[in-house]
């Protein structure tokens, strides 16, 4: 078996409103290598056949996929927000590129920035964010940011925005200002 | 040492049946 640098936690959120926000979240399996990986990935819905208002959170054994975990809350997100048609063309391969990117230590040392990444299924539009533990270590995040675009394949048009944490739970409409764009 | 793997050597793995 092929080890992997950190033992990582795949969680799955599904909305029930009738019941509080952190029972809906819950961790689904953990593995530690390549093998283990690709049974739990051949095992479980790909994202694009998840309902609207499920996530499936990939995170570092230890860090819960919320702002409130101490490793999140000085952290942010870089942000990739789809549109509606891109579910059924883009959002699988977007999503599994994300995972090798985590799994692999795609970030140099700065994978250790790296806390998770998250993929949300809303019917208003799909968005798939890596999350990183330090807002204000701009070194950091703007390498894994010029990374992830490139592995992602986006058009040097196409821009992305990474948002501190504290600025998104600041607004109730989500729509906190980017902090750094690539 | 660091874990290091890059995308065409996970890939490598997905189809391979799981060791025993």
């Amino acid at each position: 078996q092929h080890p992997l640098h950190y033992r990582w936690v795949l969680w799955f959120f599904k909305n029930d409103r009738s019941r509080p926000w952190q029972e809906n979240l819950q961790p689904v399996t953990r593995f530690n290598t390549v093998e283990d990986f690709w049974a739990t990935y051949r095992h479980i819905k790909l994202a694009s056949k998840l309902s609207s208002g499920c996530d499936y959170a990939l995170f570092k054994d230890g860090i819960q996929p919320m702002w409130e975990d101490y490793r999140n809350k000085r952290g942010g997100r870089w942000l990739l927000s789809l549109a509606k048609q891109q579910r059924h063309t883009e959002l699988d391969r977007l999503w599994l590129e994300t995972l090798l990117c985590l799994l692999g230590e795609s970030f140099e040392e700065f994978s250790q920035e790296v806390c998770g990444a998250v993929v949300n299924i809303r019917t208003k539009g799909d968005k798939i964010a890596v999350w990183t533990s330090e807002a204000e270590n701009q070194a950091g995040v703007m390498h894994i940011g010029h990374v992830y675009k490139e592995r992602l394949g986006l058009s040097a048009k196409t821009i992305i925005g990474y948002q501190a944490h504290a600025d998104t739970a600041a607004k109730s409409n989500s729509l906190a200002k980017n902090k750094f764009v690539v | 040492g660091k874990k290091q793997y890059d995308r065409e050597f996970l890939l490598d793995f997905q189809y391979m049946p799981p060791c025993i």
